[in-house]
């Protein structure tokens, strides 16, 4: 995260780390269900293996283990079937995690959108994750808050890509805050009257975020893909397995 | 020369012995390079007057590249005809022979256009001296100008209102490249190649119409895609399954959807909770003969509900419609779902039926944060 700030253990229960040897932490990841995260596909390539990833849930320092982390291996990995890795479309997968998680305060579920459930502009939201800070890797888990942005004045950032409404963007024209490398797949939630948090967005991409090309951050819109979520682990937990 | 036909088309004279008579020896052919495909002629023959030896090294080369990046500057209005002439020169099909293009139709393509490479540090292409043109002829066979209706743009170009030369596929990419702005006129989706939503203005690619995922507003992309029996349904990727198989505990739809959403809770009048399988196409309510709380945890967990929170069973006099009972062995039966329990057929021997609620899993709750006192 750039322009953030360290955040306190166990303010982000739902955030995890996806792991894999020797690199240790490789992208950021959402606990939605006792058994489910959410992450992107892009960070799946190469090592679409479920066996050589696990996940890291209630963790702060990644450099220092603590008596609230628990560790999964994935059990499936799901990638959005039209996840076009040319164009980061579709930029979402779910992963199923070898056994379920025990809820405590340090590991709790997100909240889902509703399907076609909007963000509107102007609202501010966070995000969250162990990717750059523009200087260097944390070890600790960074928090930003950025500002949802239309779709109309996203693309006008990005003129060499189309934005699609599988995508939402977040963030500042002067890219003062915002997601970068190592925070794929992280968060973007959003409060809601009475304390609760919806996840509705994942870290997906955007400019190369050290450098001096700024603008937004885009994320994979969560509430498009409610019901393909929904379907999918209804049909590996009761049609599958 | 290097094919027999060729010496045919020279006769049997010895010209073909040299190179330069290999050269003028080439036969006529169809014209090939989309970017020349609008031309007042249809065959060419090669080397051209480029140096390359064939349309497929012309296709590749840099100079077919080049032109239409410069023809996009709008520096000449027949840049592009030039280009072609040289391309893909014309072949006079009685002599085998090369047409030339005009030595001014050349000058004024560099004249007007060099300069504008000039800016971006390239030069023109080294084999176009004018010289070697022929000036243009009275009867205008020695050599090609074009004539006022020649295309200027080539197919792979749309031709702005001003005249200009685009990439087409900057058309309609919701940025304005022309500078009358017309390549953002009339962008229908016919016109993008891509298929209008019905009601709606939205376009999608073609790959999109039934393919198992919604696109459309109302799924009007999803809809008339299959032709089912009566007695079948359409599953989600629109394979047709029949009705028997629905929601039966097995996959039949290769997808599954004819196992989704089979379990459901729906409100009657008194506002209670039934439990409602979804059995064959048709709602079924739930008899409570033989039931036990751990069915009720796993239709709460079916539907996508966390905790049970209470399980009522409801006496009426009155039967339902239709109803699934719980055959009396259920608990020796290795099933994963709640439906594929169920039989239809059977008594309902209590009159009673199965009402539920189930509460959502808490989620999105950050702890508390710790007070300090200051």
């Amino acid at each position: 995260i750039l322009g953030g700030r360290t955040s306190r253990p166990g303010r982000w229960p739902w955030q995890c780390s996806l792991q894999s040897e020797p690199s240790g932490h490789i992208c950021g990841c959402v606990l939605i269900a006792k058994k489910w995260v959410l992450t992107v596909a892009h960070c799946f390539e190469g090592r679409e293996n479920a066996a050589v990833w696990k996940v890291v849930l209630g963790i702060n320092n990644l450099d220092h283990p603590s008596i609230f982390m628990q560790t999964r291996l994935v059990k499936t990995i799901i990638l959005h079937p039209r996840y076009n890795r040319a164009v980061v479309d579709y930029d979402i997968s779910i992963v199923e995690l070898s056994e379920d998680i025990v809820e405590t305060s340090y590991v709790r579920p997100v909240c889902l959108p509703r399907s076609k459930q909007v963000v509107e502009p102007d609202t501010y939201c966070y995000i969250t994750g162990w990717g750059h800070m523009g200087n260097k890797m944390p070890f600790k888990l960074q928090e930003g808050e950025v500002r949802i942005i239309s779709l109309e004045q996203c693309q006008s950032y990005f003129d060499m890509k189309t934005i699609t409404t599988r995508m939402i963007c977040a963030g500042y024209e002067s890219g003062t805050v915002d997601s970068c490398m190592g925070d794929s797949g992280g968060p973007l939630v959003c409060e809601h009257p009475g304390g609760q948090w919806t996840l509705f967005g994942l870290t997906s991409w955007g400019s190369v975020c050290f450098s001096k090309v700024l603008g937004p951050g885009v994320y994979s819109n969560v509430s498009h893909f409610v019901e393909w979520i929904e379907r999918q682990i209804y049909i590996h937990t009761f049609l599958l397995n | 020369c290097i094919y027999n036909s060729c010496f045919d088309a020279c006769g049997e004279s010895s010209l073909c012995d040299s190179d330069s008579n290999q050269t003028n020896c080439s036969q006529c052919e169809p014209i090939t390079l989309e970017l020349c495909l609008n031309l007042p002629y249809n065959y060419t023959n090669f080397p051209n007057y480029l140096g390359h030896r064939t349309q497929k090294e012309a296709s590749i080369s840099w100079e077919s590249s080049l032109f239409p990046a410069l023809v996009q500057t709008n520096c000449y209005r027949y840049l592009m005809f030039f280009a072609c002439t040289i391309l893909v020169p014309k072949c006079d099909p009685h002599t085998n022979q090369h047409i030339p293009p005009c030595r001014a139709l050349c000058e004024h393509s560099k004249e007007r256009c060099e300069s504008v490479l000039g800016i971006v540090g390239l030069q023109w292409p080294e084999d176009t001296d004018c010289t070697q043109f022929p000036e243009e002829s009275s009867d205008n066979q020695t050599c090609l100008m074009p004539d006022e209706d020649v295309e200027e743009c080539s197919p792979s170009h749309f031709k702005c209102r001003s005249g200009r030369c685009i990439l087409a596929s900057r058309r309609c990419d919701g940025q304005s490249d022309c500078e009358d702005d017309s390549d953002e006129e009339h962008c229908g989706c016919r016109e993008r190649g891509l298929w209008e939503c019905p009601a709606s203005k939205l376009c999608i690619k073609q790959e999109m119409i039934c393919d198992g995922f919604p696109d459309c507003p109302e799924k009007m992309d999803e809809k008339n895609c299959s032709f089912c029996q009566d007695d079948e349904l359409e599953c989600a990727n629109h394979d047709c399954v029949s009705r028997d198989l629905w929601c039966d505990g097995g996959i039949d739809c290769s997808d599954s959807s004819d196992e989704w959403d089979c379990v459901t809770l729906s409100k009657d009048v008194s506002s209670s909770a039934f439990l409602t399988v979804h059995r064959s196409a048709t709602d079924h309510q739930v008899c409570a003969d033989n039931w036990q709380e751990t069915l009720s945890q796993l239709a709460c967990k079916q539907m996508g509900l966390g905790e049970l929170s209470v399980t009522e069973i409801i006496q009426e006099q009155r039967h339902p419609w239709k109803w699934l009972t719980l055959p009396s062995d259920w608990q020796h039966k290795n099933t994963s779902t709640l439906h594929e329990l169920l039989v239809a057929g059977h008594p309902c021997q209590s009159r009673s039926w199965i009402s539920l609620l189930c509460s959502e899993q808490d989620c999105g709750r950050r702890p508390a944060a710790r007070m300090y006192k200051r």
